[in-house]
């Protein structure tokens, strides 16, 4: 896959760790 | 086949906080197609939503992208704001990892304008904060200004020091 090249960008780094906990439930 | 159908998105979700990406992906894609046989709008609805981001933990991001689409538009079907918003957001997010930014910043600029629509503050100062890093990218430092100051001013009006 491609790599996480823009981890820098802090508005990203932020979404994607909300995102880790994100699950939509049944 | 409706229980195995709630069953197979639980267990995605579950592989998913694990960080067993690979294996809640499968999961979702079994939910996927039990939601489809079912005409069930909502659950393939969630079940791309947990697909994409799976697939952003996976560093695929352009799948990530696709499933982020066809979210978009079941929200739109359903007349779901919120989770439109929520879709343009992730499509942003998605669109900056794959460094095309202006692709970025319009699904930046759509969720914009539902928080707006939708009242929603938090929602207006993040998307004005990836408009202004979006702005950047692209060598466009007048207008990355205008949103850094709106996001200055929204912040400061939801009290958030951060």
């Amino acid at each position: 896959g491609q790599r996480l090249h823009l981890m820098q960008v802090d508005s990203v780094q932020r979404w994607m760790e909300d995102l880790k906990l994100m699950t939509e439930c049944e | 086949r409706a229980a195995q159908g709630r069953a197979y998105g639980n267990l995605g979700n579950t592989q998913y906080l694990l960080g067993n990406f690979t294996e809640a992906a499968t999961f979702h894609k079994e939910r996927l197609a039990i939601a489809k046989e079912f005409g069930d709008k909502a659950a393939e609805r969630r079940a791309y939503s947990n697909l994409g981001n799976a697939h952003i933990f996976l560093g695929r991001f352009d799948v990530a992208a696709e499933y982020y689409k066809k979210t978009l538009q079941l929200a739109r079907q359903l007349r779901d704001q919120a989770v439109e918003a929520q879709a343009c957001y992730s499509l942003g997010n998605t669109y900056t990892l794959l460094q095309d930014y202006e692709r970025a910043a319009e699904y930046h600029l759509r969720h914009l304008l539902i928080a707006q629509e939708l009242a929603d503050r938090v929602g207006e100062g993040r998307a004005c904060w990836s408009l202004g890093n979006a702005y950047v990218s692209m060598g466009s430092p007048a207008q990355a200004l205008t949103f850094a100051k709106k996001h200055l001013q929204i912040s400061q009006e939801i009290g958030d020091r951060n």
